[in-house]
C-alpha cells in the first residue's frame, strides 16, 4: 500500500481520505477545523489538527516524506495556493489540487500543481456522456469518440443463450469483456451462458452496442 | 438525438448543458439569473431565464414534453426540491438532480428524484480509486473489485512486437482490448505490433496489469 497526505476534509477531501482508507492505504489528513477533525477520527485514525500554511508545523509532522500529497481546500483560496507551493518545495513528488474555476486552475498549475481537477466540471461533462450514450448504458468508459467499453443489461432475448451460438462479434461486431450482476466473470469462454438479469460489458461502437438491446439471434 | 431540460448553470449545470450540446443533443437550459443566460445564450442558443420554482413559466415554455431533466441548483435547496418536484408532477421521466450532502439526497429522493448525485463526493471516491490503483494506470473502470479496464502505457520492453507473439493472456493474463495513442485501435488483432508511446488498454486483474510494466517477453 502507499502513503498519502490529504489537506482540507471538505466532502472531496473526506470522501477521498475515507476511500484510501478503506482501500488499505495509509493517509495523513489534516484540517486546520479541530472540532471536524475531532468528528472524523474514529474513521480517519491519522487526522491531525493543524494550518496548513504553517511551512513548521507541515515539517513537525514530517509531510516531506509523502510521495503523494491531495490539497482539497475550496473556499479560502489563498490557502489553497499557499498550501500546494509549499507542498511542492517540501519535496512532494506528486501535489494533485481542486480548483473552482479554470482561472483557478491555471494559477495552481503556475504554482506548481502537478495536476488540478475541476469536480463540479468534470461531474457535468460526465454524466453528459453517461445521458449520450445509446441504450440503457449503466457505465461507460470511452476508448475512443464513438468507441467504448460499455456496460448494459442483457437483453431478454439472449437469456439462456451461450456466448459461442451467439457469435456477437460477427454478428454485431462487440465482444462481451465481462458478465456482471448474480456471477461475477471477467473475460468468459464461449460455453458462458447468459442469464436474465446479467449485466453485460462490451467493447465495440456506440451504434454496434445500441443494437444489441433489440438484435434476436 | 434527444432533448433535455437543464435547470441551473452553475460549474455543472453549464458543463453539462455545454457537453449535450456539443454531442448534437438539443437542450433546454434554464436560469433565473438573466445576466448569466444572456453570457452564455452563444454556445446554448435555447437558454431561457427564468424562475423554475414557477409552474406557470414552466408549462409556457413546453417543459413537460421532455424526457429528462436535470436539476443542477445548489445553494437554494428549497428550489432544487420545489423544481424536482415540479418536474416530475409536468410528468417528466426521468429527472436527475444534485445535492451538496447525504440528507439532501435523501430528501430529493423522497420528492421523486429518479437519480441524485453528490458531485463533490463521487469525485473523491473516484480520485482515491486511481490513486489506488497499481502501475501508471491512466484511466479505470472497475469490473469488479480487483478486477478492472485499465489504460496503461505501453512498456518499453514490448515496443516492436506483436501481440500473437507476446501472448499477453497466456503469460499475464491480460487481454489487450485496445490501443491508443497515436493510431486508434479497438479489438486489435493478432498481427497488430505495439509501438512506443502506445496506450494499451487492458481486461483483468490488478495485479496482472501491474505486472505488465516489468515483464519481459
Ligand atoms: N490552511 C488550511 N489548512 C488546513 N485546512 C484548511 C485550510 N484552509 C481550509 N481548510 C479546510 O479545508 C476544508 C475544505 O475547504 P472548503 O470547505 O473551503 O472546500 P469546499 O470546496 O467547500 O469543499 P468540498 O466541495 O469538498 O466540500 C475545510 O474543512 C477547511 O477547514
Ligand atoms: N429557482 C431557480 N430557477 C432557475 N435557476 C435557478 C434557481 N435557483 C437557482 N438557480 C440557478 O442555479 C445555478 C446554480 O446554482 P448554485 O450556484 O447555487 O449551485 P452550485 O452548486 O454552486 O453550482 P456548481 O457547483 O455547479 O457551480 C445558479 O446559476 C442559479 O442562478
Amino acid at each position: 500500500p502507499s502513503e498519502f497526505v490529504v489537506v482540507g476534509l471538505g466532502r472531496f477531501g473526506y470522501s477521498l481520505a475515507l476511500k484510501l482508507t478503506q482501500l488499505g492505504h495509509s493517509v495523513l489528513a489534516i484540517d486546520s477545523n479541530a472540532r471536524l477533525v475531532q468528528e472524523v477520527s474514529g474513521e480517519l485514525p491519522g487526522a491531525v489538527a493543524l494550518d496548513a500554511t504553517d511551512e513548521e508545523a507541515l515539517r513537525e509532522i514530517g509531510v516531506e516524506y509523502f510521495p503523494t500529497a491531495v490539497v482539497a481546500i475550496g473556499d479560502d483560496f489563498e490557502s489553497n495556493i499557499l498550501v500546494t507551493s509549499l507542498l511542492k518545495e517540501l519535496g512532494i513528488g506528486q501535489v494533485i489540487c481542486k480548483a473552482s474555476t479554470i482561472r483557478q486552475q491555471k494559477i495552481l498549475q503556475r504554482v506548481g500543481a502537478d495536476a488540478v481537477l475541476l469536480p463540479e466540471h468534470e461531474a457535468g461533462v460526465r454524466l453528459a456522456t453517461e445521458l449520450a450514450s445509446p441504450g440503457k448504458v449503466l457505465e461507460r468508459l470511452e476508448l475512443q469518440p464513438g468507441i467504448s467499453v460499455s456496460e448494459v443489461p442483457c437483453p431478454d432475448q439472449l437469456a439462456g443463450k451461450r456466448l459461442v451460438d451467439l457469435d456477437l462479434p460477427k454478428h454485431l461486431g462487440v465482444t462481451v469483456v465481462a458478465v456482471r450482476g448474480a456471477r461475477e466473470v471477467a473475460m468468459p469462454g464461449p460455453d458462458e451462458t447468459l442469464r436474465a438479469g446479467d449485466r453485460l460489458v462490451l467493447v465495440g461502437t456506440d451504434q454496434d452496442i445500441a443494437r444489441l438491446e433489440t438484435w434476436h439471434p
